[in-house]
C-alpha cells in the first residue's frame, strides 16, 4: 500500500521558487491500476518520483507497505526500489554504449540474479515488448520508439510487484501503444499495483481510477470501469 | 522544394544489417504541409533527419530547392541547415547545463544575428510555447513536456523556411498539443514548409498531406482536407 500524506515539493528559492507540489494526499492499495492526468508542469512526474523513492518530498510523509520512506537510507532506498519498484522514466533513462539486453539486465544484476537466469528473463521481455530482433543494438541504434520499449522491458523484467511508468506511449505507434497497453492489463489482472502518467484519453481509459493534477494539487480522483 | 529519388539507407553489415528505408522518393513543394506516420522503427526518423541534412543516404539522391545536398561540404551544410531549417528533435536534444533562453538563442547566435535582437526573439518563441516564466531554467529544471516546447521555440526563433518537427507533441497533455498545433496552423498559413512525424491521428489531421511508412517504404502519399 502507497500511503501518501500532505507532501509537498519545493524547488528553488527567492523569486525562483517552484512549487511543483502543494500538499497531496493519496492511498494506492495493492492491486490499484491508476492513471495520473495533467497539464505539462502540473506535477505528474515529480510525484511518481516520489511514490518510486527516486526523491524526497519537501514536507509530508510517504509510507510503502507501512515503511515511513523518509526513514530509509540510501542503501535502503536502493533495496526497496531494485525488489519492489519497476520504473518507466519519462526519458527513458537508458545506459548510452551498453546493449539493450545489457539495458535490460542491470535490474536482475543489482537484485543477484545469476547471469544464465538474467540473460532468460531479459530476453523474455524484451521479447514481449516486441524487440527479440533488437537485442544487440545499443539505445543509439534503436527509434525513439524502441528506446521507450527497452525502457519498459527493463522495468517488468524484475517482476516489480509496482510498476510506475511515467508516459510510456509518448513515442509509440497505435499498435505498439495497445502492445503495452495489453501486457499492463495483464500484469494489472495478476494482482501487479500500476500507477502510469499519461496524456492520452484513450491510455488513461485501461485503468480503475484516474488522478488529475493542476498546477501541483489533486483536484480529481475518482473510480472508473476500465475498458 | 524537397526533391527525394530512390533514397535507400542501411545501418550494420552481415546479419546484423538494419534496411531503415528501402527506395524512397517523394517532392514536397514550397508551403506544403505534411504529416509521417508509421510503425515504430518503419523509418520515420530517418527519412526526416536525411530531409533535414543531418543525415546522408546510402544511395539515390537528395536535392533542395535544385541543389544536390550530397555534393555540400560540412561547412556549406552547416549554413544551408541554420538558414532554411528548423528542427525539432524526438529526443529534443537542448544542451543540458544552459538555459532554455540559451538554448533557443543559440540557432540565432551561429547565423550572426546580434544579441538584443537574438534576446527579442528567444523571449517571443518561449512565449509564444508558454514558457515565458522558465526562460532561466536549465532543461533538468524543466518538466518533459516543458522541454519539449523548448525544442519547439528553438526550432522557429530562426523564421526557418522549411520546419521539420519529430513527434513534437509526445509529451504534451492536450491543451499544450493544441498550442503546438496552432503554432504549425499558422505558420503554413504563411507560405512556410512543414513537415512532421506523428503517431497521433488527430495531430496528422492538420497537415494537408499523409505519407505512410511501413518498414522502409512509402506505402501511402495522399491530400487531405486539413482540421
Ligand atoms: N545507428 C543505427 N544503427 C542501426 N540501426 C539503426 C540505427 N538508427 C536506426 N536504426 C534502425 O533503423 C530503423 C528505423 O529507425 P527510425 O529511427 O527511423 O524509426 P522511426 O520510424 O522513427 O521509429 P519511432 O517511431 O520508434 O521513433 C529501426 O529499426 C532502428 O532500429
Ligand atoms: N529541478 C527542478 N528545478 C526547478 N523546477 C523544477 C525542477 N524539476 C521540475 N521543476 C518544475 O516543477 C514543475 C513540475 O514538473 P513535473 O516534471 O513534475 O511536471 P509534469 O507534470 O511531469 O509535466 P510534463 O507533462 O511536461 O512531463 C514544472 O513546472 C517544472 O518546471
Ligand atoms: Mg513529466
Ligand atoms: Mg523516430
Amino acid at each position: 500500500v502507497l500511503d501518501v500524506r500532505q507532501v509537498t515539493k519545493v524547488y528553488g528559492q527567492g523569486d525562483a521558487t517552484v512549487h511543483a507540489l502543494r500538499g497531496v494526499s493519496l492511498t494506492v492499495e495493492r492491486g490499484d491500476y491508476v492513471a495520473i492526468m495533467g497539464a505539462s508542469g502540473s506535477g505528474k512526474s515529480t510525484l511518481m518520483n516520489i511514490l518510486g523513492c527516486l526523491d524526497i518530498p519537501s514536507t509530508g510523509r510517504y509510507h510503502i507497505d507501512g515503511t515511513d520512506v523518509g526513514r530509509l537510507d540510501e542503501r535502503q532506498l536502493a533495496i526497496l526500489r531494485n525488489q519492489k519498484i519497476g520504473f518507466v522514466f519519462q526519458a527513458f533513462n537508458l545506459i548510452p554504449r551498453m546493449s539493450a539486453l545489457a539495458n535490460v539486465e542491470l535490474p536482475l544484476a543489482y537484485g543477484g540474479v545469476k547471469a544464465g537466469e538474467r540473460r532468460r528473463r531479459a530476453l523474455a521481455a524484451l521479447d514481449l515488448v516486441g524487440l527479440a530482433e533488437r537485442t544487440r543494438h545499443d539505445p543509439n541504434e534503436l527509434s525513439g520508439g524502441q528506446q521507450q520499449r527497452v525502457a519498459i522491458a527493463r522495468a517488468l523484467a524484475t517482476a516489480p510487484s509496482l510498476l510506475l511508468a511515467d508516459e510510456p506511449t509518448g513515442n509509440l505507434d497505435t499498435a505498439s501503444t495497445l502492445d503495452v497497453l495489453g501486457i499492463l492489463d495483464r500484469l494489472s489482472l495478476s494482482g501487479r499495483t500500476i500507477v502510469l502518467i499519461t496524456h492520452e484519453d484513450d491510455v488513461a481509459a485501461h485503468a480503475k481510477r484516474v488522478i488529475r493534477l493542476v498546477d501541483g494539487q489533486i483536484i480529481e480522483d475518482r473510480r472508473q470501469a476500465a475498458v
